[in-house]
């Protein structure tokens, strides 16, 4: 996370630090439910055998042994059929439930965010020199609309039906790399629905380069078939 | 086409008090439009309505005098033309409030025969609208609205009443208000409240301003021209042909040579950016490509090269001249920079931290939280718009009703705020009960425990608002006994049946929440005098969870 600030222990239980089974960090991934993580199919590039990959939920600061953390090895992995950058990950053992471990809640399907909803995205990738190097950052921005983002200026037709903008228009803030996987979440209810899974962007924090997630609400279809067949 | 509510403008959770009001009892909110276009023949100007009462309260008042209260589940709907400011051809609709001619001579009350004796008198035209002195056109004069004026040399003059744009636009369109629904190509447009051919989040429910009606083109995001998301799926939006009006533009505002807020109103002749680099002119496309242009944005006075602000950005900018830097803001100075530091300074360092919970009701939140739970704007305390109200600091004067923070000076059972959209009325705001959870190290017992940590349908507690309670209390939080869902006796209801809302669980006469009212469930009661009240349904304990909800609250930080 470029800027924003390091965020409060645990106060984003839902995210999960992915690593190699050498238990090196790079990407971030969400809990959706005990047995469950949702990520960023790029994420599962360098492997398709699931034991090349560890879910650590739990987790602050990404070096300490925190009593908090849980470890879990990888059953099965399920990249979305037509390619889009959205994966699922079947735990070996559920995650079990407390205060530093809480599935997010997942939109309906096609919900739609409203303009300028401000939303708030999580991780341990780069921060390119504003600080927090290893521990959970935070930031938060507004989601642009497509039609907005797709213009010349901006990602000039770069971005998908099945993607959403976010971003500052100045830049400044962003997610980058080693975020990706992570949740983009933003309040209803006082709940937090994650819209959104960190994908790709040009640069990080550029200005009128605001960061691309995939649209999880076109995907609940997919996420639930996967999770009532397995 | 379309429904008889398109006519009115909703505001939700408001209440009027108006001693005039005729009241019945409907089914819906469209059944309650029609009794107050049936009943008030002529004369009605806005409805009431709650649903779980099916009360309906017709005015035939003008809402703007009357008191408005904040009410939980009550929808107020103001007919649209009687919200007007402009007029639509020749003005005989204009129900506006504008009592003053042209030439700014106020204008005779319609009912009275001093300086001038009238033709047109209320008796006379009931249906032309002739209310105390507001500019009206009785006679469908061409050069209306009119009125006798106060001034005994000039018997009548018209009044300076704006023309809707609903034939034509000025400007760039942003307040085009017609009906035209195709775009340039031929192409249908797409509803604005449907996500088909194609998703998108200019929600009309978000942008109440914007006037997102049905399919008709508009223009809510600063674009040169309306334009509307196309039935075409391979084509998502395009421009709409929507002639220029004849007339002249509204007259803007006068500019300044000095930075005042966003400086849109600026018009001095600055053409450097903060860096030092030439602007580059508006009418040129070179070196950098743009839609900016004096054509596209005529009332913007995008002249020469000089620093402007048509985009509603936070201050006038210009495309540069260097080729490697698209745009840049301006330094303008400030219109009074001293009066702004001054404010600034006024707000106690303190004050500037955001609290992010409240305990008890919240009576004693002193944080800065300006946001509704659902990401609307706080209104100012101090601010009778949009909203009027009597929630001031010298009603109350011990609850710190400082800017636009959340506050509860009312004894609510949480903080709230007016909301800065004109259609919410008030809302409680996005903070969430201080909790302190003691926080222990997961035992390895507790993996095998798993039943105990979902449970989607608790069947007795609640979570949030209980919108997903299913369990089997049936009294209210005053002891009453709950009628039953599929029951019309002793209250006759067609809403929150088991047809109606299959999915909310309406059984036997159990506690429920249909309408995910913010209070938590409730029902209709067996006392024929009270129609409805909150059940007490205990939250749950801490041990199951509630997806996207930390027990350690998040900072919410979103500084660059």
């Amino acid at each position: 996370i470029v800027a924003g600030c390091i965020s409060h222990p645990h106060s984003w239980p839902w995210q999960i630090s992915l690593r190699t089974s050498y238990r090196m960090h790079f990407c971030g991934g969400t809990l959706i439910d005990p047995w469950w993580v949702l990520t960023a199919a790029h994420c599962l590039e360098r492997s398709s055998w699931p034991s090349a990959y560890k879910v650590y939920l739990g987790l602050h600061n990404e070096s300490a042994s925190e009593a908090s953390v849980q470890t879990r090895d990888v059953e099965k992995l399920f990249k979305e059929p037509h390619r889009a950058d959205i994966a699922l990950l079947k735990l070996r053992r559920p995650a079990i439930i407390n205060n530093h471990v809480i599935p997010v809640c997942l939109p309906k399907e096609n919900d739609v965010l409203g303009g300028k909803k401000v939303c708030y995205v999580t991780g341990w990738g780069e921060t390119r020199g504003t600080g927090g190097d290893g521990v959970l950052k935070e930031t938060g921005f507004p989601v642009i609309e497509n039609k907005i983002c797709n213009r010349p200026e901006f990602l000039n037709g770069r971005v998908k039906k099945h993607e959403l903008c976010a971003g500052n228009i100045h830049g400044g803030t962003d997610s980058c790399q080693g975020d990706s996987g992570g949740p983009l979440v933003c309040m209803h209810e006082e709940k937090f629905v994650q819209h959104g899974v960190t994908s790709w962007g040009l640069g990080c924090a550029q200005p009128m380069k605001p960061g691309v997630y995939v649209r999880v609400s076109h995907y609940i279809p997919w996420i639930k078939r996967i999770m009532e067949n397995n | 086409q379309g429904s008889i509510l398109d006519g009115y403008v909703k505001t939700e959770g408001a209440w009027l008090l108006n001693p005039k009001k005729q009241t019945y009892r409907a089914n819906s909110h469209e059944e309650c439009a029609e009794r107050c276009e049936t009943e008030n023949k002529f004369t009605c100007r806005a409805f009431l309505f709650t649903s779980k009462d099916q009360q309906c309260l017709t005015l035939a008042e003008n809402t703007k005098t009357s008191v408005i209260f904040r009410r939980t589940n009550a929808v107020l709907y103001e007919k649209r033309i009687y919200l007007l400011k402009c007029k639509e051809g020749k003005g005989v609709n204009y129900r506006g409030t504008e009592a003053k001619t042209r030439e700014g001579v106020q204008c005779q009350n319609w009912a009275v025969n001093t300086p001038h004796k009238p033709n047109y008198t209320p008796e006379k035209y009931p249906n032309a609208g002739l209310e105390e002195n507001y500019c009206r056109n009785p006679d469908h004069d061409p050069k209306g609205p009119w009125c006798y004026t106060m001034d005994p040399a000039t018997r009548f003059d018209y009044c300076n009443i704006p023309e809707c744009e609903v034939e034509c636009m000025h400007c760039s369109g942003e307040n085009y208000r017609g009906v035209v629904a195709t775009t340039v190509s031929g192409l249908v447009c797409q509803h604005w409240n449907s996500q088909q051919p194609h998703s998108h989040g200019y929600l009309p429910e978000n942008l109440p301003e914007k006037d997102l009606k049905m399919n008709y083109c508009r223009n809510p995001d600063g674009e040169p021209r309306p334009w509307c998301f196309t039935t075409n799926p391979n084509k998502l939006w395009e421009y709409c042909d929507i002639p220029r009006c004849t007339t002249p533009p509204p007259t803007p505002a006068p500019g300044r040579h000095c930075l005042s807020g966003s400086g849109q109103d600026y018009r001095g002749t600055i053409s450097v950016t903060e860096s030092g680099n030439t602007c580059q002119h508006w009418s040129s496309q070179s070196p950098h490509r743009h839609t900016h242009t004096p054509e596209n944005y005529p009332c913007k006075s995008l002249e020469e090269n000089y620093c402007r602000n048509p985009n509603s950005e936070k201050m006038p900018w210009c495309y540069t001249t260097d080729r490697s830097t698209r745009w840049e803001y301006c330094l303008i100075p400030s219109c009074d920079g001293t009066e702004q530091e001054a404010v600034a300074a006024d707000v106690p360092e303190q004050a500037q931290i955001a609290e992010e919970c409240y305990e008890g009701n919240g009576m004693t939140y002193r944080g800065t939280a300006s946001f509704t739970i659902s990401g609307k704007k706080c209104q100012a305390w101090n601010s009778m718009s949009p909203h009027r109200h009597n929630k001031t600091v010298l009603q109350y004067p011990n609850a710190d009703l400082r800017q636009n923070y959340c506050r509860n000076p009312d004894e609510d059972s949480r903080p709230w705020c007016f909301t800065t959209d004109p259609h919410v009325r008030w809302e409680y705001c996005n903070l969430r009960k201080c909790s302190y959870v003691q926080v222990t190290s997961p035992k390895p017992t507790q993996e095998a425990n798993l039943g105990e940590i979902t449970l989607q349908f608790p069947r007795n507690c609640m979570y949030g608002n209980g919108k997903n309670y299913r369990g089997t209390i049936a009294k209210t939080g005053r002891g009453r006994t709950c009628q039953e869902w599929s029951s019309q006796i002793p209250h006759s209801h067609s809403a929150f049946t088991p047809l109606t809302d299959p999915r909310a669980g309406l059984v036997r006469n159990y506690c429920r929440n249909p309408d995910g009212d913010m209070n938590g469930p409730w029902c209709y009661t067996t006392d024929p005098r009270i129609p409805w009240e909150y059940c007490d349904i205990p939250k749950c304990s801490s041990g199951r969870y509630e997806c996207g909800k930390a027990k350690f609250t998040p900072k919410l930080c979103s500084q660059r």
